[in-house]
């Protein structure tokens, strides 16, 4: 799976996900990336794109519950990300997401070993990060 | 307004063996993507802009699970996925089941501008795919050799389970579980 999520100069948010799924997987399975508020969500406070377990993704609606956090609740976007890895991945599922705020923040979360397949993030103040996430 | 950011990702891998040189070719690819997403953004592109064109970069190189390098289905061809979203009006645009369009991002763009619905699938979708004009290719585009040997290693090992592949020497150091199977036989995305 890859993702990409930004914010531009004007404060508006998007993000995008595209995959190939599982290995293996049965002919006509649907992971969680082509599901908006699954895998991908995006509005007027952040962008939202996840990775790892699409099954685990899907019943923890991570991208959507990220936006909520910050929306209903006033949380942070680290904050959000944080409680969403921490609290909505339950029955064992592993996943990671990135997500940008409208004012120009980014958080990564993951449950997962690791993110092994790498990321990467920059900022308009000068923050430059590329890493594969352990 | 805290101006602009990006952040990608090429999927949270859950192999702890994967070798250090496809590390460093993952960390290389990360950065040109990134690089043209913070190019986009300087000139003013928009953010959903920027998504779909680093994306489409992504999908392009066989390196990570999704266009040309996606993971083969049980039947040993590529069904790919992709959605996109503007926060801006909430608009946003899905396609599944995808095995010819070169660049599904593109066309999940499509879908959310050019149709009246948010979300196509299967055949319904690549008749959409035909209708715009988008760029299709065969099947055989999307597959690695790599890809091929993975595959034929899962159904070796395990023809009952799908979505797994065999454990590898991970599963005695990690004994993690997922879905109550060690986290060693899913495939890396």
């Amino acid at each position: 799976t890859v993702g990409c999520v930004a914010v531009d100069s004007n404060g508006r948010c998007a993000a995008a996900t595209s995959t190939g799924g599982l290995m293996n997987k049965m002919s006509g399975r649907i992971g969680d990336s082509p599901l908006i508020g699954a895998g991908t969500y995006a509005c007027d406070v952040c962008g939202v794109s996840c990775t790892g377990e699409g099954e685990a993704i899907i019943r923890g609606t991570l991208a959507r519950d990220v936006a909520a956090l910050m929306e209903y609740k006033g949380l942070s976007l680290e904050g959000a990300v944080d409680f969403v890895i921490k609290n909505r991945l339950d029955g064992g599922g592993k996943a990671g997401l990135i997500a940008v705020s409208n004012q120009g923040e980014v958080a990564c979360g993951f449950n997962s070993v690791g993110m092994f397949r790498g990321s990467a993030s920059a900022s308009q103040g000068g923050f430059m990060e590329v890493g594969i996430w352990e | 307004m805290g101006g602009w950011a990006i952040a990608v990702h090429g999927g949270a891998g859950v192999d702890p063996n994967l070798p250090m040189e496809r590390q460093e070719e993952a960390k290389k690819l990360l950065t040109r993507c990134l690089n043209l997403g913070i190019s986009a953004l300087r000139t003013g592109a928009s953010a959903v802009d920027v998504v779909e064109l680093v994306v489409r970069e992504l999908e392009t190189d066989p390196l990570f699970n999704s266009g040309r390098g996606s993971a083969l289905t049980e039947r040993a061809t590529v069904e790919m996925e992709a959605s996109i979203m503007d926060g801006h009006g909430r608009r946003c645009g899905a396609v599944s089941g995808l095995t010819k369009v070169k660049n599904p991002v593109s066309l999940a763009r499509l879908v959310m501008e050019k149709s009246p619905h948010s979300y196509l699938a299967f055949s319904g979708a690549e008749d959409f795919a035909k209708q715009q004009g988008v760029e299709m290719v065969e099947n055989d585009y999307f597959i690695t050799e790599e890809n091929v040997a993975m595959l034929k290693l899962a159904k070796e090992t395990n023809s009952i389970l799908f979505d797994y592949r065999i454990p590898c020497s991970a599963e005695a150091e990690f004994p993690i579980k997922m879905n109550g199977l060690p986290i060693s036989v899913y495939a890396p995305e």
